[in-house]
């Protein structure tokens, strides 16, 4: 359902020429749950944001559910972004002049929706935050603007959520709760769920870990120890 | 050196008074490296932002080098930041339309350094992201910024290292070879150094583990094995 075939990324700075991502070719299906690994600038969240159709590749073609995503309208890309697919930045994206309780909410008043407050508040109480719903981000820690942002991905009942370091400011017990969490989405609800994380335990938690280095992927194998 | 006694800070949010620290008291001599753990919203960058001198308490005392923080003049204060402590942040705060060397030099620009661009360069080759030091920091990656944020910190060689989880978005080999640097200059240099982690394996570079939870710090141990 998500497939990479040659996909390159390449940025110009001066005379450099940068290689983001290089010649990478990957597959997804759906209700899998898959970790991506690898140092750090070896191109993991910019494979990320092709796949969640915020950037598009130099290139090679990226095609979801079988439909390649440059030829989409711009209604319809706009319409995967906010209905299938629920992103979890590495660097948050809250708004600053809105309280917890409202960032979750707004993706909910774009479309209309009905119940949102209940539906936002629910999503806070999922990730353990719903005592600073009226926090705005300056007012929350660190883990805390992480979990609003992990809130406000999942309100959507997305059918794809792309997690990018989800936990990388928690601590180890509510980075075990967050990652419950997706367990059970995937499992329950057979959401196709890409984790990009820094370490191992984390990594345990998905079915198949694939590994960066330098814009290309070097490894691509089946978590064993389950 | 660091000396924190009955510290309190207090938020009111709405009706809700929140108590990110609660009664703590600590000391931390010249020289020592200090662990802080805990919880996500347990009070670590609020206990950071004190010692730092970006933060007052609500009440009890801060004392830096046998001197009352609430005491020194706003050009002492000002000195301090500038000159003795580097402070690293969980959200890195750097300057969207500088390049990274920018962002590295400007604390040498500020005091009328000389060989400023030199300085710059040799902190961003301490931690191994030299070759993207003109690219502004939308065009890194999350933990190329973490390491512009940690050059920048340690460019005016400061006597007081406050690292607020500089490894959370480091993948372990990078994040290794910061930690090794910090002990270092600890070593050294006599550097006295706080790093905030929600690692054990990043704790234990440390001499000490200070623990806290919801505001009080419930234990305070050196690390044994080393
Ligand atoms: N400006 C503020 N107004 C209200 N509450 C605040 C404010 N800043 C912090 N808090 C609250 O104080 C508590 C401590 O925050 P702090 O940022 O020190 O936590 P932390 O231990 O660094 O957490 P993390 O590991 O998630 O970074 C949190 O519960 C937070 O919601
Ligand atoms: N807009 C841009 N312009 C130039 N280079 C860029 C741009 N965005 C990213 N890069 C470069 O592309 C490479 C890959 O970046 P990416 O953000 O995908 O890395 P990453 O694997 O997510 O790293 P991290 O683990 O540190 O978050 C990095 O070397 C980075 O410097
Ligand atoms: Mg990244
Ligand atoms: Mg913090």
């Amino acid at each position: 359902m998500i497939s990479l075939q040659n996909v390159t990324k390449t940025y110009q700075i001066g005379p450099s020429l940068i290689k983001a991502l290089d010649n990478v070719n990957l597959s997804i299906e759906v209700g899998e749950m898959v970790a991506v690994m690898g140092p750090s600038g070896s191109g993991k969240s910019t494979l990320m944001n092709i796949v969640g159709c915020l950037d598009v590749p130099t290139a090679g073609t990226y095609s979801l559910k079988d439909r390649k995503v440059e030829e989409l309208s711009e209604n319809e890309l706009a319409d995967i972004r906010g209905t299938n697919i629920g992103f979890i930045f590495q660097t948050y994206n809250l708004l600053p002049r809105l309280t917890a309780l409202a960032n979750v909410e707004l993706p909910l008043l774009y479309d209309g929706s009905k119940n949102t407050k209940a539906r936002a508040l629910e999503a806070l109480e999922k990730v353990g935050i719903e005592d600073r719903k009226n926090h705005k981000p300056s007012e929350l820690s660190g883990g805390q603007q992480q979990r609003v942002g992990i809130a406000r991905a999942l309100v959507k009942n997305p059918s794809i959520i792309l997690a990018d370091e989800p936990t990388g400011n928690l601590d180890s017990k509510t980075g075990v709760e967050i990652m419950a969490l997706l367990q059970q989405l995937n499992k329950n609800s057979k959401i196709t769920v890409v984790v990009v994380t820094h370490e191992e335990e984390i990594a345990n938690y998905n079915d198949r870990v694939i590994t960066f280095r330098d814009g290309s992927i070097v490894s691509d194998k089946p978590v064993s120890d389950k």
